[in-house]
């Protein structure tokens, strides 16, 4: 452990609990993507099938159960308990255009053809176009609440963190785990843009980030 | 390779 993942892990609890929070307390679902939490909660499902088979440590443990509970928690209030404020027609992206290639790469590059190494690849390569349903929907609706560019602004950083943890590693350990790096890259290129627009709209305008 | 051996990494 190093404190570029500690630092990353801990973003990526914040973002998860800035969104739920953000949710229950406007007890509302407005201008959240229901499909990028649903893509969130299979994420952690597939990659954390190993919780009861491998055990690393009690953090990882503990963090597994805390990032599944608060995805599925997450969807919960989404689909089940704010339904009537969730307004699909905005939540329009086509999942099986991020399904059917990820699902088709993690069969063709993977470390290992068995289903839990499978799984674990598919749930790398789908989190890093999982938030595509989410910037779209930001993009269709031209704007987005302050709040929701916090949450992505720390999920945007908990894997630009996590790059760093992995240069880190591989100087100090020789640790180089090409799928997982590939992804996280391109999972952190996408909100380049976002980040762009986050400093200069919301931290300095202090209001709903609109698109130009 | 030993990355698929056990992924320590959340």
């Amino acid at each position: 452990m190093n404190i570029f993942r500690l630092a990353g892990d801990v973003c990526h609890l914040v973002a998860i609990i800035i969104l739920l929070l953000k949710i229950w307390r406007s007890r509302s679902c407005a201008g959240i993507s229901g499909k990028s939490q649903v893509l969130f909660a299979i994420v952690f499902t597939t990659r954390y099938l190993d919780l009861f088979t491998v055990f690393i440590s009690p953090y990882n443990t503990i963090m597994k159960v805390v990032f599944l509970a608060l995805s599925y928690a997450t969807v919960y209030l989404i689909y089940m308990r704010f339904r009537n404020t969730f307004n699909s027609e905005n939540d329009s992206f086509r999942l099986e255009f991020l399904l059917v290639p990820v699902i088709g790469l993690s069969f063709l590059e993977n470390y290992a053809f068995t289903p839990l190494e499978i799984l674990w690849t598919f749930s790398i390569f789908l989190e890093s176009v999982a938030i595509m349903p989410q910037l779209f929907m930001i993009t269709k609706t031209g704007e987005a609440e302050s709040i929701t560019t916090h949450y992505l602004f720390f999920l945007g950083l908990y894997r630009a963190l996590y790059i760093a943890n992995w240069v880190w590693r591989y100087h100090t350990e020789g640790f180089f785990d090409q799928i997982a790096v590939v992804s996280g890259v391109v999972q952190t290129i996408f909100y380049i843009d976002f980040f762009y627009l986050y400093v200069t709209k919301v931290l300095r305008g202090r209001g709903k980030m609109t698109l130009p | 390779t030993d990355e698929a051996a056990n992924h320590d990494e959340l």
